[in-house]
């Protein structure tokens, strides 16, 4: 009995742009809290793996160690969180 | 849980901070309240102490930020990083950062202790009515002064309680007007400011004159944020502005419209469409003290958590009734063990005498019984004594220009020329034969040298080698309730305060009576220092209470401009 409204997404003044495409923000995320770089320090001389860059985060947040950018742990991504990485580096 | 590589710890369990600066969000009576408490969840389970220093460098550095504010690890607006903190080490390492760009309160909303008013700085009660409507938000209805006001309790009908609210118009904060209220208008550059403005500043700060003339008077406070204040966007500390438009259409509350990630939003000014002002409503914001313990965790040497319900994990959530998780007492107690002390033991009936003293620490020595209560018996003497390891001594007190540190039987000397550590230990009774080894104070006449020391109720009066006493302390009027004269405080010509508890008495040396008028309390007139400090001395113009290894310096102002460690800056050691 009411049509939800057509969303228009505005781009606010002085908003720190932050619409990401979900693997930017991935990426971003796994690098910034040291999972991705720590493996290229062990030394594997094997391209670097995203999925194992995320099973080591899920295994940090608890979370199902599926190794995919699945939704809890996108949701996770996205949470409120301390800016010390997780990993050393 | 996880400790940082080589398990960096501070290697002094005396652990000092320092505030920086404060958020706007936020009554800095409150951020100081919710950084002592975060403390205090890491004291209540280690031997750890942390003192709050007001000036010069302390282990930990705290402070507010926003976006790039100085380190490598720039913050990224509202929400995502709210705060980060280094291991603990010199220089930046201890430090904890907060971002700024955050709406920081306990966690439940805007938190508003209130001025003035008839409520003695109790918080708003939200919602409250006031004649027939109810207010979630200070609001200055009913006052002709535009001052925002609030209820403390949620009926001001019935129970007229009320306080003001945050707001430039009361007072402002930081800057260089020790708080004085903003004054509108006000001229800066030129041009006429009639509100606050982040103009020529880059960290986006909202500050006001507290003249009519910055430019010629250079006086300037921050505005503190109203409790309606919108964050981040590019109108922060603003209120919303309602009805506004946006797209044609109007707002007469916050809306998530325009936008993709649902946070909400309004105008601060009557139309969106035309002037683009904007900012994100008040939410629940972020407890501050839950992400100051999880940062002072880090501070102290514990790395993250991978258990979801450990202070130390990663991810911010609100908990209402907080308790440390078993993983991160076990991490902190991995670092500095366990908590020692009386608190830690059981209270036992019928305590023999060799109960530790009230704050033991490792620096105690340990081999010798210690009464529960300090006596004026005599001592052997034990020349060994090193004074750097005390953590209280008897009495100190300036005698021939050199501070002099009495401890059982033994005193200490610095020399107010040197940075030299304390020379000692000299035996009291090879000077002052007739003195007991407890000395509990002590001054010298400055204008008869006469050298008077106190030991509970009696005194004794040197003149060279010639003594006087002892004598019963009610010869010089003192009441014969007092246990023991804790300090003495040279006051101009031939006046000495004397304290005891919570009092002191003016001892007019040369009547050697008690002026009329006393005695007086302490914290009546020294404000800000401890009211149960055992050393009170005048040292090179200041004047020192001491507690424990603290001391409290006060300047001719009767200022606490000063708080440190008896131990470095008096013992020099």
């Amino acid at each position: 009995w009411s049509l939800p409204l057509k969303s228009v997404f505005v781009t606010f003044p002085g908003d720190i742009i932050k619409n990401m495409t979900d693997s930017e923000l991935a990426e971003s995320y796994l690098k910034k809290f040291g999972y991705m770089d720590t493996l290229q320090r062990s030394g594997f001389q094997s391209m670097v793996s995203t999925s194992k860059a995320l099973k080591r985060m899920q295994r940090q947040m608890g979370l199902e160690e599926t190794g995919e950018l699945d939704k809890s742990t996108l949701e996770a991504m996205k949470h409120p969180r301390c800016g010390v990485p997780d990993v050393a580096n | 849980y996880k400790t940082f590589d080589g398990d960096l710890k501070w290697d002094s369990h005396d652990v000092t901070y320092r505030i920086l600066n404060y958020s706007p969000d936020i009554q800095s009576s409150l951020t100081d309240d919710a950084f002592a408490r975060a403390f205090k969840v890491w004291s209540d389970v280690t031997p750890l102490t942390f003192t709050r220093l007001f000036d010069g460098t302390a282990d930990i550095m705290i402070s507010f930020g926003k976006a790039d504010h100085g380190d490598p690890y720039p913050f990224d607006g509202k929400d995502g990083l709210l705060a980060h903190a280094y291991p603990p080490g010199k220089g930046v390492q201890g430090d904890a950062h907060f971002d700024d760009d955050e709406y920081w309160t306990l966690g439940t909303g805007p938190v508003v202790k209130t001025l003035y008013g008839n409520a003695d700085g109790a918080m708003c009660h939200f919602p409250f009515t006031f004649e027939g409507k109810s207010y979630s938000t200070c609001t200055t209805d009913g006052r002709p002064d535009n001052l925002p006001w609030c209820a403390t309790t949620a009926d001001y009908s019935t129970d007229q309680k009320y306080g003001f609210c945050p707001s430039e118009l009361l007072y402002t904060f930081g800057g260089n007007a020790d708080g004085a209220k903003c004054v509108f208008p006000f001229i800066f550059l030129g041009e006429t400011y009639d509100s606050c403005t982040t103009e020529g500043r880059s960290d986006g700060y909202r500050w006001c004159a507290t003249t009519d003339n910055f430019d010629r008077d250079v006086k300037y406070g921050f505005c503190p944020s109203r409790d309606t204040a919108v964050t981040g966007g590019n109108s922060e500390g603003e209120p919303c502005h309602f009805p506004f438009e946006f797209l044609g259409k109007t707002y007469d509350s916050c809306t998530s419209e325009g936008r993709g990630d649902g946070k909400l939003w309004c105008s601060t000014t009557a139309s969106y469409d035309d002037d683009k002002k904007w900012g994100f409503c008040p939410d629940q914001g972020y407890s501050l003290f839950l992400v100051a313990a999880h940062e002072f965790g880090h501070a102290l040497g514990l790395d993250h958590s991978n258990i979801r319900d450990a202070l130390m994990y990663p991810m911010y959530s609100y908990v209402e009734d907080f308790s440390l998780h078993e993983d991160d007492i076990e991490g902190i107690q991995y670092l500095y063990g366990p908590k020692t002390g009386p608190t830690a033991f059981p209270p036992q009936p019928n305590t023999p005498t060799t109960v530790p003293y009230p704050d033991p620490d490792n620096t105690d020595p340990t081999n010798e019984p210690r009464p529960t209560e300090p006596t004026t018996t005599t001592r052997s003497v034990d020349p060994t004594k090193d004074a750097c390891k005390f953590t209280k001594f008897d009495a100190i007190t300036v005698i021939e220009g050199e501070l002099h540190f009495f401890k059982d039987g033994h005193y200490w000397k610095t020399s107010s020329s040197s940075d030299g550590g304390p020379t000692g230990p000299f035996s009291i009774s090879e000077r002052w034969p007739v003195l007991p080894a407890v000395i509990d104070s002590a001054f010298e006449d400055l204008l008869s040298r006469k050298l008077y020391f106190f030991s509970g109720t009696r005194f004794w009066v040197y003149t060279g080698q010639n003594v006087l006493g002892p004598r019963s302390i009610e010869k010089l009027g003192l009441p014969n309730s007092i246990q023991k004269v804790e300090g003495a405080l040279q006051r101009g010509r031939g006046k000495v305060l004397l304290f005891s508890g919570e009092n002191f008495w003016r001892l007019d040396v040369k009547g050697q009576n008690i002026d009329r008028g006393y005695p007086k309390y302490t914290d009546a007139v020294f404000g800000g220092i401890p009211n149960d400090a055992h050393d009170v001395f005048q040292y090179k113009g200041h004047v020192y209470f001491c507690r424990d290894r603290f001391y409290w310096r006060m300047n001719s102002r009767r200022q606490v401009d000063r708080v440190g460690y008896v131990k470095y800056d008096l013992l020099k050691c």
